[in-house]
């Protein structure tokens, strides 16, 4: 389609290879190791056992996991042009309010659609391997969400800037440069959307993308209730949980 | 800020997990 005025092909293309590469560099894992760990899965054995941890355990892994993920994605956000020229404050909200989402697309790059396994410390798990954490419908919904990305099959680049497009979102609450994040947002998309048509994807792509946004935000928000429960239950427990945890997800 | 100090950390520090 058509550009806007005051975005050049050439600002186009410098955009995708910005974000591409600060997602790239920013993946936890590249797309060769998990290829190569794709069929490494627990056995029965091992489901069973992580099964009958104790909701503490299993929680205090998860979050463990889900903190060391948190940091690729920050790194990701510092590397985006434009990202660190915000104020520290809308900095802040963006990743409080966007790093789960992010988190939930590159998910889909450890999903094994062929037998419904994601990969979770060290090898492929099933979503009944989380029992123990006591909120089955949080795990299903996040390979619900896995299984539907990975149907879409995104490229690297329409990932990143599908992540990118999420992150820098103008509408999050508490902005005070909001413009600014919309004006960055814009070129983002205005980018994926030149990525999926230079690929030859049909426009219905981008729209299956973007209708998995409200899912994703449903995700986010049964995240949050799971872990004020959680925390109501084991105070303790909650409160030993990795800082930056807290900090992203507490109230 | 102290509420989020240890994002205003990793936003600050330029090294990062990448790096590491």
């Amino acid at each position: 389609g058509s550009l806007p005025d005051n975005c050049s092909l050439h600002d186009i293309e410098r955009i995708t290879q910005n974000v591409v590469k600060s997602h790239l560099e920013t993946c936890q894992y590249s797309s060769e190791e998990l290829k190569k760990l794709t069929w490494n899965v627990y056995t029965p054995e091992e489901t069973r056992s992580f099964q009958l941890k104790s909701a503490e355990w299993m929680w205090q892994q998860c979050a463990l996991h889900i903190t060391n993920a948190i940091q690729y994605v920050v790194e990701f956000a510092k590397r985006i042009s434009g990202f660190m020229e915000l104020c520290q404050n809308d900095q802040i909200i963006l990743l409080k309010a966007g790093c789960l989402e992010v988190l939930l697309i590159r998910m889909c790059r450890a999903y094994n659609s062929s037998n419904n396994t994601m990969f979770f410390d060290g090898k492929f798990a099933s979503p009944q391997l989380f029992k123990a954490l006591g909120c089955d419908d949080l795990v299903n919904a996040v390979f619900e969400l896995a299984k539907s990305l990975s149907r879409l099959q995104l490229n690297d680049e329409e990932m990143a800037l599908f992540s990118a497009a999420v992150l820098l979102a103008p509408d999050r609450p508490w902005l005070t440069e909001s413009q600014q994040v919309q004006k960055l947002q814009e070129k983002v998309y205005v980018a994926l959307q030149h990525s999926l048509h230079m690929n030859g994807a049909n426009t219905e792509k981008l729209d299956k993308m973007v209708s998995k946004l409200p899912q994703m935000k449903s995700i986010c928000n049964l995240h949050v209730d799971k872990l004020e429960f959680f925390r109501l239950v084991h105070p303790e427990t909650a409160y030993s949980f990795p800082p930056l945890y807290r900090e992203v997800f507490g109230s | 800020k102290e509420k989020h100090k240890i994002l205003h950390r990793l936003l600050q520090n330029s090294s990062s997990p990448v790096d590491l």
